[in-house]
């Protein structure tokens, strides 16, 4: 009688049309939900080389897509963020809803040349996005 | 045909404005306001036309900052946590005008002296001077067999005096520094601060001195050295390194006040700190209430 038990056991544990992939996709974020994305860029592009000596390659970051319903802590919303959605869905469609942008930066060192001549090491506060917030 | 004019103008201003934007857009505010008097797309032509006759950097000095710069920052350009300075901004100036002054004595060991001008217009009113250097570079083929003892006797020059004003006495300021010169020191760096300190405070645009040094014959061994030794100095203009910390709003001073917290808490007299550093206020507060709370 053991092959049948174990066959038995089989089938309650798995059902035969069983999708994994598909079970996870309820727990994925929405694929467009605000988040940070990478820019790369060198100082050619902006025409800024002539004076700009390092880094080579800069990447500002920036933050895109769609703020949730309930942002909660995940995006350190403050409850006003859920108020104003409420507003948008409820009251007043000509309010926007909540942007998704930047909430913390890191700084950028530049190498660069004056106009003198003289060569400058500067740290210049806030050049790169580093976390995206909902507001 | 007048309105097509109008906007084609109108764009083409529009364009420049963009791409004048970024240069202003670093510059602290008190710069672009000094040269704010022009709107931007006039600025950045006179830049461009500036930018035409824009002086290159001496290569020395370029390979000089480059070392800096590997030394601070990741090649993405992010300032490296492990640097203890509390500097954001250093300053090579090459000399802008360098006349040989009195011709050294190869007996006494009294190098040429060198009669400098350094052109200091684009440090700004929010740059406090921390430190301040001469840095002489050599390039690879200098080499010496031994260590060289020398004087360094460096006299800042007064612009020439016009008639109203007295000529004050130049500053004269004597220091004995040490120099190593073997094959893997490429600069030797001559400490300047208390020099520089009150004229750059007093924004003084252009500083003007003269350098000589006086080395000790003995530690020459090889005669063949004195003459390199006689021969390179003069050939080595120095550059002038200015460390400061940029107080604008665009500069970056996070490890600023995190440094100037750990020093308030265990320094007694908050008050002189206090002056040094105009946000230790509430970084001080933070700091004694974290202590409280401890």
């Amino acid at each position: 009688g053991q092959e049948t038990v174990s066959s038995k056991l089989k089938e309650s544990l798995v059902p035969a049309s069983f999708n994994l992939s598909e079970y996870f996709k309820q727990f994925l974020f929405p694929q467009n939900e605000c988040e940070l994305h990478d820019f790369r860029l060198s100082f050619s592009q902006l025409k800024w080389d002539n004076w700009i000596l390092a880094p080579h390659r800069y990447n500002p970051r920036y933050c895109k897509g769609d703020c949730p319903r309930a942002v909660g802590h995940r995006y350190g919303s403050p409850v006003h963020t859920m108020v104003q959605n409420i507003i948008y869905e409820k009251l007043d469609s000509s309010v926007p809803r909540p942007s998704c942008v930047p909430a913390k930066y890191s700084p950028l060192s530049v190498l660069a040349v004056e106009p003198d001549g003289s060569i400058a090491y500067k740290e210049y506060e806030d050049m790169i996005a580093t976390k995206c917030t909902c507001r | 045909s007048q309105a097509s004019k109008g906007e084609a103008r109108g764009a083409a201003s529009a364009e420049l404005e963009t791409e004048a934007e970024p240069r202003s857009l670093l510059q602290p505010l008190d710069e672009r306001n000094r040269s704010g008097l022009l709107p931007c797309p006039f600025k950045v032509l006179s830049d461009e036309r500036g930018g035409a006759h824009r002086l290159q950097p001496d290569s020395r000095a370029l390979r000089y900052m480059k070392r800096l710069y590997k030394a601070y920052a990741t090649k993405e350009g992010i300032p490296k946590s492990s640097r203890s300075h509390l500097y954001n901004t250093v300053r090579l100036f090459t000399p802008c005008a360098q006349h040989k002054q009195t011709p050294g004595n190869q007996v006494t060991g009294i190098l040429p002296s060198v009669d400098l001008l350094f052109n200091l217009d684009s440090v700004t009113t929010l740059e406090h001077l921390l430190k301040s250097v001469l840095l002489y570079t050599f390039n690879d083929s200098v080499s010496f067999p031994s260590a060289v003892k020398c004087v360094c006797n460096l006299v800042i020059m007064e612009p020439k005096a016009s008639s109203k004003t007295l000529p004050r006495a130049p500053y004269s300021f004597t220091f004995n520094s040490k120099f190593e010169f073997r094959k893997k020191h490429k600069w030797i760096e001559i400490d300047v601060t208390t020099l520089l300190q009150p004229l750059v405070a007093s924004n003084k645009r252009s500083i003007h001195m003269s350098v000589n040094f006086t080395c000790e014959k003995d530690q020459l061994q090889h005669p063949s050295a004195q003459d390199r030794w006689f021969n390179m100095s003069p050939l080595v203009p120095p550059s002038l390194l200015l460390y400061l910390n940029d107080t604008s709003i665009q500069a970056y001073h996070g490890w600023y006040s995190l440094h100037y917290t750990r020093r308030a808490s265990q320094s007694p007299d908050q008050k002189t700190s206090l002056a040094a550093h105009p946000m230790g206020e509430e970084t001080a507060e933070c700091g004694r209430a974290s202590r409280h709370r401890r």
